[in-house]
């Protein structure tokens, strides 16, 4: 399904320049469930980014279904992300001024769902994830954890082949935690390729493969031995 | 040091309340080392609010330091935060146009603490998180884990007799983690109060007491025994 080959990131901050990512190659096929640990600032965000079509590599490949993604332009960028792509960042990214339900159905509103479908998967995802009850508040109006759990709804409601999930359980409770990472291995059930950052060894061991950073590269890729 | 009684908390929304705190008693002495766990949305972060003296609770007391915080006027809540408490918040909340030297500065700037020495004691709380070589990069440029450990430094830095972290190691991987729990022990040992949310039972086993909340109530209060 995608395949980059000597990924770079390079950050120029004044005269300092900071390799977020220093040469990464992998390559992860259609219905994968894949973990992605490493220290903080080792550039598991960052590789995110490059994946989800939210930003561009300073120099190396990212093919992703068989077409070049650097030969996209912004526009086409975002058109395969608003279709193909649900992202859960690390820090939510709500709109603040919108619902929790208005949050969640926004991207089918890209998609041009009729209103009345948008709202009904919307409630649906929101329910799978326990804020059934805290559909009509806004983002500063929800704990932590219901942040993190209306940003999971947003891309189940969406039901994209790829998902890309940042700490998506970091802000929550066991309990809450698993009963997400359940939701995630019905949906890798179902075929769906998911791609999870997560500093927490258990959420790992339950993905199917294990691909650990240190200061932009890869130290490691090895499968899960249940 | 603080105590509160039947401490309730309740919003509006439209036509619904919710009770986010629904009677909280508890008393905590100076010294102490406490943990608060609990499922998502029962009430955690608004508690620490309340300790924090950042909000006032719908009905009932809090005591800080043997003084009525509900008589204050905002003003003297303001004075009080900038003097003797340290909040890590959930959303880190650094001010995304200062450098992370200056998010960390920023506090001592409040107390009248000259320049030289306000950034003496800046650098030096960078560099016990490990930051050291990030000080100048604006929030955006740091990874998650960099923006909490900044955010950690902030306190570190003015030095307060009361620490509220609220989910302060919930974007570090294990090693970055104990480098702040090592931190967090230091302080306990040198007399200051810490009081830290966290899911995470294994960060909660290091503190010396652990109170459990469940829909804005106390389920548990317990000694830790090492
Ligand atoms: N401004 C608000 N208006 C309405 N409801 C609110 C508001 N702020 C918080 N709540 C509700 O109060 C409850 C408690 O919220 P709180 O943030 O204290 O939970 P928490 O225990 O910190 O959760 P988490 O572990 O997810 O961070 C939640 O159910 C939340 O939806
Ligand atoms: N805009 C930027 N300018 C400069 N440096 C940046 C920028 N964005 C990220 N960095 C740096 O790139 C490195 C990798 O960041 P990234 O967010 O990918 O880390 P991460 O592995 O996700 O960390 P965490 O586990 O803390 O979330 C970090 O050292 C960070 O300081
Ligand atoms: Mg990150
Ligand atoms: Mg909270």
């Amino acid at each position: 399904l995608l395949q980059v080959k000597d990924l770079q990131k390079i950050y120029m901050t004044g005269e300092n320049s900071v390799a977020a990512l220093d040469g990464i190659s992998l390559s992860i096929d259609e219905g994968e469930y894949v973990a992605i640990m490493g220290p903080s600032g080792s550039g598991k965000s960052t590789l995110m980014n490059m994946l989800g079509c939210l930003d561009r590599p300073t120099s190396g490949q990212y093919i992703l279904s068989g077409e070049d993604v650097s030969q996209k332009s912004d526009d086409e960028l975002a058109e395969i992300r608003n279709k193909y792509i649900g992202f859960i960042f690390q820090g939510f990214n709500l709109l603040p001024k919108l619902t929790a339900l208005e949050n969640v159905a926004l991207p089918l509103v890209y998609r041009g769902v009729p209103a009345k479908q948008r709202l009904a998967r919307a409630q649906e995802a929101l329910q799978s994830v326990g804020l059934g009850n805290r559909m009509h508040h806004l983002p500063a109006e929800l704990s932590g954890g219901q942040q993190q759990r209306a940003a999971i709804a947003r891309v189940l409601a969406s039901d994209p082949p790829l998902v890309l999930g940042d700490e998506p359980t970091g802000n929550l409770d066991s309990r809450s935690g698993s009963e997400v990472m359940d939701i995630f291995q019905k949906l890798n059930n179902e075929g769906i390729t998911i791609i999870l950052v997560t500093h927490d060894q258990q959420i790992a061991s339950q993905t199917k493969r294990i691909i650990r950073f240190r200061d932009g590269m890869m130290q490691s890729d090895e499968k899960v031995v249940s």
